[in-house]
Order: structure tokens, then C-alpha cells, then sequence
């Protein structure tokens, strides 16, 4: 059986489809089998893997709709260990499925079930929003990973999220979890980061990686190459911070 | 009458809030009278100016709903010369209204309609999502102002944002203009910065402001003060960079 992480937050632009590909090629660089999963219709993880735009392809809606098993839609990837399961813009149609209630969340749960088996991590990137499409990934998850800017609007969301996990606690997965909250694009030197980090660490104590991920120009220029962090630039600041995360949740699921 | 600018990126963390909330600032204190519209169930353009969340206070959702004027839900800031109609966190609910076809995508236009000749200039900061929010905004619009993070996947994200502007000019919006393509956090030290700005000059042209936004952390401080940035810290390179976007943006409507 494997676990189940969910990247969410739905503040934009704070990391979650770095830390989606960048955590779980770690994963995979440590022996350990790991599937990526991109649910968002923008399909960044995919492209950042160097799986660009390809309506032909099998993809992750595909197999919600049950046109396919899942398993037709798992790919393996550059980086041995790791395989993906690539999104599609039509995912946009899960938000706007009139399906009966009860059924449209829990779409994704039955489609990872099929795969548990397969990998020991199977990581889930989210869209920017508490929609459909991250209420399916929080419902299939058990446990979700929050990546978080050390700004102010990153503060701002925080409540709404934690309100999200209790109702999808409450409604469909009882044991779902707080992996941990990733601190990104982390820069000490500003006040503003360090008083930002200082409430959030306050406000979650324990559940704050020790692991925090600098702000490294490299990692924004890994996807343009189609290949994540480890692959791109092995000696820079970012491969390893995520590799040192990786340990970190390694040593985390081991201690369970 | 006034113009209206939607401020919109389906791609997460651009900038969108903070050029919203900015330039709305440095028009207003050109002595042109603006409306700030936050259709963000976030809120961040409601708390960046110090409204806080407050579920007994007007606002655009009860408007939209028609349970008040929209006069009644705007609010005088802290600046002179620029109001507020402030968000909620009830927002996330118009994605999921099932009203007519026709009808779901233009209840923001009726509101606005109500209040275009009180002021020069209306506009709308959009969440990170091509939802029906963010089309409500589109079809209420004069034109749209795409901020722009000179990164990878800012670029993935392109296509789909015009394919969207064609739809809504097909069925809802034919005059729907581009106001421009605006550079945020922009590092002109990096290559990817300026090889992605390359990039996108040459796709945009002329549509591509002059102004471009630097990467400065005031920028990031103000809305902890709920202060704009020419309130925060005018001598900021942030503030200059705003002020100089609301002087292209009126010698661009002058000359219209
Ligand atoms: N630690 C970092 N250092 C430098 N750049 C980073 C870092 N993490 C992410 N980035 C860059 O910042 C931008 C936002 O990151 P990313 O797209 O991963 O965020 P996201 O939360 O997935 O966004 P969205 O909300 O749109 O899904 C991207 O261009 C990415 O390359
Ligand atoms: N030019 C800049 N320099 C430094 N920080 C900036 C700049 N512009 C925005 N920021 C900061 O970057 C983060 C993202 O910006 P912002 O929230 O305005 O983007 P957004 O596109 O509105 O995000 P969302 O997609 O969540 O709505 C915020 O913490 C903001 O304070
Ligand atoms: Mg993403
Ligand atoms: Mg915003």
C-alpha cells in the first residue's frame, strides 16, 4: 500500500507544482517508487516533466470518466522510479460535472485505489482553488502538504484551508492529516519572511518542516527543461533542499 | 462612463492582487476617480487595503444576488479617490449557481452598469482560475491587463487565457480589448527573466507595456499595513514603477 500526499494550497504561485515534481523525484532518487499525479487543468507538472500538450494522450480524466483504466495512463519518466499520471486542460470539466452528490468527490479516491499497490508515495498536484478538483485530491489523500510563501497573503488563507480539511474530515476521509506545512521560495534576509515564518511556526508548531526550500533561480529554470531539480542541477541549493525533504518525509512515514 | 479593467491570470502568484490593488492606488491619486473590485473569494485586494473579514459588511456577493445595490457594498479607502466594492469568501458560491445559461455569466455587468458613471476607471482583481467568476469579469470588461511572471510556466499558460478572450468575445463581449501584458517580480539579472521576456515581446509586441514591475519586497509588506504602496513607502522602486503604469494606462485612454 502506498500513502497518499495532496500538494495544496489555494493561494497561487507558492510552490505546489515545484514541490509536487521536486519531492517526488526525490522520492524516486531514494528508491523509493513514486507516481506524480497532476489534477490541475493547467497541467504544469506534466509540462515540467517534459510531458507538453498532447490531446491524444491517455490522461488523468480520461480515467475519471472511466474511459480507461488507470494504469493505461501511468507513464514513466527520465528519472528511474518515477512515473506520472499527466493532467489535461479538460480536467476544467470535473468542476462543472453535475454528478450525484457523494459521487463527484470521490472520483479520484477510486481512480488511485486501482494503484495503491504499485507505488510507496503517489504525490497529488492541486489547482489554486478549493474546488472540485482539490476536494477529490484531499478526499484520496491521506495527508495533505502545504506548501506556503512566507508573505502576507499566504497568512490570509490559511484559516479557509484548515475550515476545508475539517468539512472533508467530517464528510468522506475521517483520518486525513497535515504532512506538514513547507515553507518556499523562503528568503531570510527580508522581515517580512522571518515574522511571517515566526506566526506560522506559532500557529503549527510541530507540523512545520524543518526542511524549508531557499529562493534558487534554478528551480525555476528545471522546467523550461523538462527534467526536475536533481536532474537539472544536482549541486544547487534547490535540489537540495528537496532532496533533504525527502528525507524528511521518508523518515516521517517510517516512524508511523 | 469608465473603463473597466479585469485583472486576470488563470496561472497562480503573478501579481494580479498587488497590481490591482496598485494601480487602482496611482489612478486614484491622479485625481482619477477608481473603483477596486475584489471577485476574489480570497479577499487579498479587500485585506491588502485593511478590510478585513467581516461577514456583516456589504459586499460583492449580496450585490451580485441583488439582496442590496451594488452602490450600497462600495466603500470610501483610506485614499482619497478610490473606493472599494469589497469581496467574500461567499464568492466561491457563483461557480457553483446553477442559473440559466446566459444568465450566470453576466451578473457582474449588471452590477457594474450600476455604478460606471460614478467613476473613471473600474477594476476587477480575478482568482487564479479560468471559472465563472473570472468570466463574469471578462464579459464585464473593456479590456483585460494580464500580469506576467517571466517564468516557464507564466508562458504554458498563454494559449489558454486567449482562447478563453475568444470564446467570451464570441458569445458575450465582442469589443473585449487587450489593455497590455504587464512584467511583475521582474529580475532582469536572470537569464530566464529576460529570455521569457524575449519571448513574450515577441508574441504581444506593442500590447506589452513599457512599464515593467521589479521584484521589491515593499511591495510584499504593504498589505500587512492594508496600505497601497504610494501609502506604504512612495520612494519605493515598487511605487515608481505603479505610478509610471497609471500614467501609460491614461495616455493610453486619452488617446483612444
Ligand atoms: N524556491 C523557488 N525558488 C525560485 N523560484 C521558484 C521556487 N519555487 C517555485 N518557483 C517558481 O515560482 C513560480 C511559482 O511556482 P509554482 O508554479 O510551482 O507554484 P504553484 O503554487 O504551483 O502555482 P499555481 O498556484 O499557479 O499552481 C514558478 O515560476 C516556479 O518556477
Ligand atoms: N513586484 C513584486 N515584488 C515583490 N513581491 C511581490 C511583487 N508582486 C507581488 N508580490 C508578492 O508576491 C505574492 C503574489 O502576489 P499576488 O498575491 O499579488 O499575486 P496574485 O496573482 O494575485 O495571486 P493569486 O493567484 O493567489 O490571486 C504576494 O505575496 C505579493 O505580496
Ligand atoms: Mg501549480
Ligand atoms: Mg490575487
Amino acid at each position: 500500500p502506498s500513502r497518499i500526499l495532496a500538494i495544496t494550497n489555494q493561494k497561487g504561485g507558492v510552490g505546489k507544482t515545484t514541490t509536487a515534481i521536486n519531492l517526488a523525484a526525490s522520492l524516486a532518487a531514494a528508491e523509493v517508487p513514486t507516481l506524480l499525479v497532476d489534477c490541475d487543468p493547467q497541467c504544469n507538472a506534466s509540462s515540467g516533466l517534459g510531458f507538453g500538450r498532447d490531446p491524444a494522450r491517455a490522461n488523468l480524466y480520461a480515467a475519471l470518466r472511466e474511459e480507461i483504466p488507470a494504469r493505461a495512463a501511468v507513464f514513466p519518466t527520465e528519472l528511474e522510479g518515477l512515473s506520472l499520471l499527466p493532467g489535461t486542460r479538460d480536467l476544467v470539466g470535473v468542476n462543472f460535472d453535475l454528478q450525484a452528490e457523494g459521487e463527484r468527490e470521490t472520483q479520484l479516491r477510486r481512480v488511485l485505489d486501482t494503484l495503491r499497490d504499485d507505488f510507496a508515495f503517489i504525490i497529488v498536484d492541486c489547482p489554486p482553488a478549493l474546488d472540485l478538483l482539490t476536494l477529490n485530491a484531499l478526499v484520496a489523500a491521506d495527508a495533505l502538504l502545504v506548501p506556503m510563501q512566507c508573505e502576507y497573503f499566504a497568512l490570509e488563507g490559511v484559516s479557509q484551508l484548515m475550515e476545508t480539511l475539517e468539512s472533508v474530515r467530517a464528510a468522506w476521509n475521517p483520518t486525513l492529516e497535515i504532512e506538514g506545512v513547507l515553507f518556499t521560495q523562503y528568503d531570510e534576509r527580508t522581515n517580512l519572511g522571518r515574522q511571517v515564518a515566526e506566526n506560522l511556526r506559532a500557529h503549527f508548531g510541530e507540523r512545520v518542516f524543518k526542511t524549508t526550500i531557499p529562493r534558487n533561480v534554478r528551480l525555476a529554470e528545471a522546467p523550461s527543461h523538462g527534467k526536475p531539480i536533481l536532474l537539472y542541477d544536482l549541486r544547487s541549493r534547490g535540489a537540495e533542499a528537496y532532496l533533504q525533504l525527502a528525507k524528511e518525509v521518508i523518515a516521517h512515514e517510517q516512524s508511523r
